[in-house]
Parts: structure tokens; sequence; C-alpha cells
């Protein structure tokens, strides 16, 4: 089973059109092994990505450089996984 | 209910699959249980059909998890079946469309893709076929209809390795074949809709290009309505839009697909996230992300019903 320990799930508030490119950029560097949740696209949404641990470092450096807003919306996403896999247990437990 | 299935949290391919032949058994008056075809890795594709009599009946389609790793829409999905199902005989506005229509209700679209985020990798999205020359596996089956298939997008990609890769051609992926042939042999489908998650959309065509379809004004209305009926809950507030709006421009997706072929009444719902979980929303959640969803597909359902073509 694959792990997710260290990833992090960044809110990336794009505030205009070069904003979006430039993100759209990050998307087409394979090597981050970028997993967007919600793509770069129209203004008024945010845009949601998951970055491999190794990754997260660059990633923010890379906004932070270009003074684009993010948020952390998923700290650590194993802890998350985790408490998934915690609760079917114990709603199986419930129905047995 | 006699049953023991705790809605409130979320199940492997095989406990849903048991769960839709415990639904047929309670309300087999109404419920029935069709194979639509297998999938890539010859799991079966189960589709219920919500029947009160007469054959071919005009009908509404209604499906999740097309992106496997989207479990919310599953689990809503299970929860819908089971309250359309007990529904029938009490709530007289569901009792008057299935006196008139027919349900069908595909549970788990991708079952191969949902089967691989629990043994393998949760995040997983995509189909598992295999590319021929690439080492990436999987298409995306949201981007696999023949509706301005493989056109210029950013949403669709033609890089197998890209998780909205679009396939090598049109319905190459045989979960998106299985649906395209029942629909087209039934003949009779007066709405498609389709759950997805996350981040509260609902959305009518196009996505595929960027211009208004014809009932424009009649979809954008019945949207907006359905997510009136969506916040009426719980205050979840879902925007209404064509996908390209919305989104962004995004080729071969289903609800294209479906308003091309004559189907007006084709929508596209991104349930909750409301708060920082992504698509990993917490199983507490579930129960009332199904209701609200309930409410905004029970009132394009009534639309539907009234409103034939």
């Amino acid at each position: 089973l694959e792990t997710f320990v260290g990833h992090q799930v960044l809110r990336i508030m794009t505030r205009n059109e070069e904003e979006v490119e430039k993100i759209q950029l990050l998307e087409s560097l394979e090597h981050l092994e970028l997993d967007f949740w919600i793509n770069p696209s129209a203004l008024a949404q945010p845009v949601d990505v998951r970055i491999p641990a190794n990754s997260v470092q660059a990633v923010k450096a890379f906004l932070e450089a270009h003074g684009i807003q993010y948020s952390i919306l998923i700290e650590d996403l194993q802890v998350i996984l985790d408490k998934e896999k915690e609760d079917m247990a114990c709603g199986q437990q419930k129905e047995r | 209910s006699s049953n023991t299935f705790n809605y409130g949290t979320y199940h492997t391919l095989e406990e849903i699959y048991t769960e839709l032949d415990h639904l047929v058994a309670e309300y087999s008056s109404i419920v029935s249980k069709l194979q639509i075809g297998q999938s890539y890795e010859k799991r079966p594709l189960y589709v219920l059909k919500f029947s009160t009599g007469g054959s071919n009946r005009p009908a509404i389609w209604l499906d999740a998890g097309i992106h496997s790793r989207e479990w919310v829409t599953q689990a809503s999905a299970i929860w819908i079946a089971r309250k359309i199902a007990s529904d029938y005989g009490k709530d007289p506005s569901i009792t008057s469309l299935l006196n008139r229509m027919d349900i069908f209700l595909l549970t788990v679209s991708n079952p191969d893709g949902y089967v691989f985020t629990h043994t393998t990798n949760r995040m997983w999205r995509k189909t598992r076929s295999k590319n021929q020359g690439s080492l990436c596996i999987g298409v995306d089956p949201n981007r696999n209809w023949d509706a301005g298939f493989g056109g210029r997008s950013p949403g669709a990609s033609s890089k197998p390795c890209s998780e909205s890769y679009h396939g090598p051609k049109a319905n190459s992926e045989v979960e998106v074949k299985s649906v395209v042939n029942f629909i087209k042999n039934h003949g009779n489908i007066r709405a498609f809709l389709t759950l997805h998650s996350y981040s509260q959309l609902l959305m009518y065509p196009y996505g595929y290009k960027c211009t208004k379809p014809a009932d424009y004004a009649e979809l954008d209305a019945v949207g907006r309505s359905a997510a009136n009926s969506i916040r009426s809950l719980y205050g979840t507030t879902f925007r209404v839009g064509t996908i390209c709006n919305v989104i962004y421009q995004a080729s071969g997706g289903s609800i294209d697909w479906s308003y091309d072929n004559g189907i007006k009444y084709s929508f596209a719902f991104e349930l909750r996230d409301t708060g920082r979980y992504g698509f990993l929303l917490p199983s507490n959640q579930i129960i009332p992300t199904a209701e609200e969803t309930w409410l905004g597909l029970k009132t394009i359902m009534e639309h539907v019903r009234d409103n034939s073509y």
C-alpha cells in the first residue's frame, strides 16, 4: 500500500492570469509529481495540489519567490488516511 | 431497517455490492439489479433499476464514483439508493416520479480504480487499463467520452502519465463504453446526472467548448433551483454554471456526451468539502452530504418528471 507520509496539500489562491500561468508551469514539471486536486483554471477557484514530501520545499520556495499566496490545506496526508482507515475499521466493527 | 449496513462509514467494493443485493431483496417490488458490463479487470458493473412497471419508460440515469478516489460519491449513492426505495409509497413526489419514470443508478462507475484505492493507492483517480507504449496506467474516464474528444483544452491531457489523460480514443475505456451502450440501447433516458467530488459545483454542458448550450436558460434555472434545495438543509453553497465557466475547458466529459446525444437534463455535481479535506471527506460527513445531495437531485428529477420532451 502506497503511503503519503509528509505529503502536503496546498490551497493556492491565484489572483490574476499571470499567476495561473505560473501554476500551470508547475503542473508541467513532471519530476515534481504534483497531483492537482483542483486544477489551475478559472480565477474564482482555488487550486488545491498534493505535493510529495520531497517536493514540498521546492514548490513553496517557487510560490513565495513569485509572491503567490497559499495555505496548507492538509499538513500531513498520511495522518488523514490513517484516520479514515480507523473509521472504516470502527464502522465494520459496529456492523458486525 | 433490519439492515446492519452502516451508511455513516466507507465500505469496500464487496460490501457495497452485497448491500445492493440487500436492497433488491428488501424492495424486490421496485428494485432490481442489472449488469451492464465488466470493468477492464473483469469486475461487474452493476446498475440498480428502480421501476414500478411498464416497459421502456422514460428514465433518469445517475452515476457515482467515475473518479475512484472520490469515496463520498459512492457512499452517497448507496444512501440515495436506499432513500429512493424506502420513500416510494411514502413521499408523494417520489411516488409520482416512479409511477411515470424509471431510475437507473450506477453506484460504482470505476470499480477497478475503487478497489485500487483500498488496496494500493488511496489517491488513484483513473481506470486501471494498460496504456500501450507507456509504463503509466489508466485513463481519466471523465475525459474519455465522445464529446469533443481529445480536443485542445487545459483540462484533458494526451500524456498517459497525466491524471487527466483522455485515452487513446473515445470510449477506449470499457467502463465508459458499457454506459454508452446501455444508454443508447435503452433509448429513452431523459436525464443524465453524475456525482463527483469536491468543491460544491453544479454544472451543465459544455466543457469541451465555451459556448452556451441551446437549453442554457432552462438548465441554469433548474441548476439554481437544485442548488437552493441543497443549501436549504445545512447551508452548503453550490456554484452553478457551465463546466467551462465554472472550472475550465475540458474535453471528453460524460454530460457533454449525454447532452449532445439528446439528453437535455445533463448535470454534474461536485459534492461538498466545505473545509479542509478535499476529496478525503471524513466519514461523519457522508450522511449529511448524501442528504443535501439528494435534495438537489430530487429537484432536478421533479423537473424532468413534469417537463417531458
